[in-house]
């Protein structure tokens, strides 16, 4: 596996705080673990009714998801493995190469 | 050799940097390389000019890709833009006039610790790869660390952060060495393009605050141009507008530095996606973006030799 399969389990969710106090919630979620954003770049930037993409470790999802859903804040996970997605932009080719 | 060059998957810095010395070698009339200094690491930051020699004084465009680390869609752009200039440059009237009467200055990877990283540790590494004094964390933003209101909204001054903004401005060797060279050529340079991913937008000045720019008029009916001849390609939308307001506030970014450096069109791409493969664009979508982006950057020049 490519980078030792560190990222099996890791998901991105793309989360969208619809008012001031989802925002601040957010920004208190996200403070809290460790988290890596995609967009925007850091938690400061985040703002009400925009997207919020986060790559969140395979331990932290289950947390994550309940924690959203009992703010009631809108999310969706658009890339529910990120090793797989890894594995496809470019994996086929460098284990082909390796073979 | 280049004609087996796939440009249509992501390479490693070694595959990048043999093919620039291909390049060099098999094109000696349009192209030179050079590097213009060595990142934190030590490596060298290669840059390739590309333009019809003449001893004629010649307007200058720079591209720089790679600045964050993750973003490999920028260095396969800068790698496209190479491939389709000197392979049009015989049948493609506009592509040669650009080629015969501007310079381009091409950085495909502007951050070589941090790409390389990314390609063997941290696929989503960001930032450099210096060391700090006091923290354990390594590595600062490169696009916060210009001198340019350096380190206020929109940067970090932690180390931990993905978007700090370093000990000092310039502190990034790798930002310095740029720096330095727009400086000495500033010039002849009249258009600075740095690219990025993922977004789908085209961004002029200011990041750094909400105001107009002086020459609004030109640049703004420059990006209008840019985004519509992107999307007569496939039909792909992006959004375009001053940094602040089209995507957020951010202080000590290159795009705000080279503008006020005198360089009067400013522009940094968020190449594709809005949000479905992110960062893992995969290698089919290479062509498609590339190609788009090929058709903006080329409207961009083109501009530069007409009168605003």
């Amino acid at each position: 596996y490519l980078y030792n399969n560190r990222y099996a389990g890791d998901q991105v969710f793309r989360i969208t705080p619809s008012n001031e106090g989802e925002v601040q919630e957010l920004k208190k979620l996200l403070g809290n673990i460790k988290v890596d954003l995609w967009q925007p770049n850091s938690a400061s930037l985040i703002r009400n009714n925009a997207t919020v993409d986060v790559h969140v470790r395979r331990n932290n999802t289950r947390g994550i998801r309940a924690r959203l859903q009992k703010e009631h804040i809108d999310f969706k996970v658009f890339i529910s493995n990120l090793q797989k997605e890894i594995e496809k932009q470019t994996g086929y080719r460098s284990s082909r190469k390796r073979r | 050799s280049e004609s087996l060059y796939d440009y249509e998957v992501y390479h490693s810095l070694d595959e990048i940097q043999s093919w620039m010395f291909e390049i060099n070698r098999t094109h000696p009339h349009l192209v030179d390389m050079f590097s213009i200094g060595r990142s934190y690491e030590g490596r060298p930051l290669y840059v390739l000019q590309l333009g019809k020699r003449t001893r004629t004084y010649k307007k200058a465009v720079w591209i720089d890709c790679g600045v964050h680390a993750r973003e490999w869609i920028g260095p396969a752009f800068c790698q496209w833009f190479v491939k389709e200039a000197l392979h049009s440059y015989q049948n493609d009237s506009v592509m040669r006039r650009l080629m015969n009467q501007l310079n381009f200055y091409i950085m495909p990877v502007f951050n070589v610790d941090g790409y390389i990283f990314s390609w063997t540790t941290d696929r989503f590494w960001r930032k450099t790869r210096s060391k700090n004094a006091k923290y354990h964390c390594r590595g600062v933003d490169a696009n916060r660390n210009w001198k340019v209101k350096w380190c206020e909204e929109g940067a970090s001054s932690h180390p931990c952060d993905d978007t700090y903004c370093g000990p000092f401005p310039e502190s990034e060797p790798e930002v310095k060495a740029v720096a330095k060279f727009l400086r000495k050529h500033k010039k002849r340079v009249k258009a600075y393009i740095s690219i990025h991913a993922y977004a789908q937008m085209l961004l002029y000045p200011y990041s750094y605050k909400y105001a107009t720019i002086p020459n609004f008029n030109c640049v703004e009916s420059a990006a209008l141009n840019a985004v519509t001849a992107l999307y007569s390609a496939y039909g792909v939308r992006y959004r375009y507008g001053p940094a602040s307001t089209t995507l957020y506030v951010s202080s000590g970014s290159s795009m705000d530095w080279a503008y006020r450096n005198g360089i009067p069109y400013a522009f940094a791409f968020e190449l594709r996606d809005t949000g479905y493969f992110g960062f893992l664009l995969p290698e089919a979508l290479i062509n498609p973006t590339c190609t788009e982006t090929m058709r903006a950057v080329k409207t961009i020049s083109s501009g530069l030799l007409k009168k605003c």
